[in-house]
C-alpha cells in the first residue's frame, strides 16, 4: 500500500485523472464524491498537500498531483 | 481558459514545493 486511508487514495486518483492545467477544482471534487462529508475531504486534501502527492494551482481551491506528469 | 506567464510561474512553483515536501516524507520513511 501507499500509506494513504481508503479516502485519501480515492482523492488522490480523482486529481490524477484530471488533466487541464488549472487541475482540480474541490467543487468539482466534492460533486465527483457524492456524499462525502466536505471536512472529511477537505482533512484529506490537506494530508495529501503536506505529504507532498498534490499542490494548489490557480488559487488554494485547485489542485494537480506531483505523481505521473 | 489560458493563463497568464505568472500564474503559469506560480504553479510551477507550488509543483516543485510539492516535490520536495514528497522527498522529505519518503526519507524520514527511510
Amino acid at each position: 500500500t501507499n500509506g494513504l486511508t481508503a479516502h485519501q487514495s480515492q482523492i488522490l486518483n480523482l486529481i490524477k485523472s484530471c488533466r487541464g492545467t488549472e487541475g482540480m477544482a474541490f467543487d468539482e471534487l466534492r460533486k465527483r464524491l457524492n456524499g462525502m462529508n466536505v471536512n472529511t475531504i477537505k482533512q484529506a486534501v490537506e494530508f495529501l498537500s503536506n505529504e507532498g502527492h498534490i499542490y494548489s494551482t490557480v488559487d488554494d481551491e485547485h489542485y494537480k498531483s506531483t505523481d505521473g506528469d | 481558459t489560458s493563463l497568464t506567464e505568472e500564474q503559469k510561474r506560480k504553479i510551477e512553483e507550488n509543483r516543485q514545493k510539492a516535490l520536495a515536501r514528497r522527498a522529505e516524507r519518503l526519507a524520514v520513511q527511510q
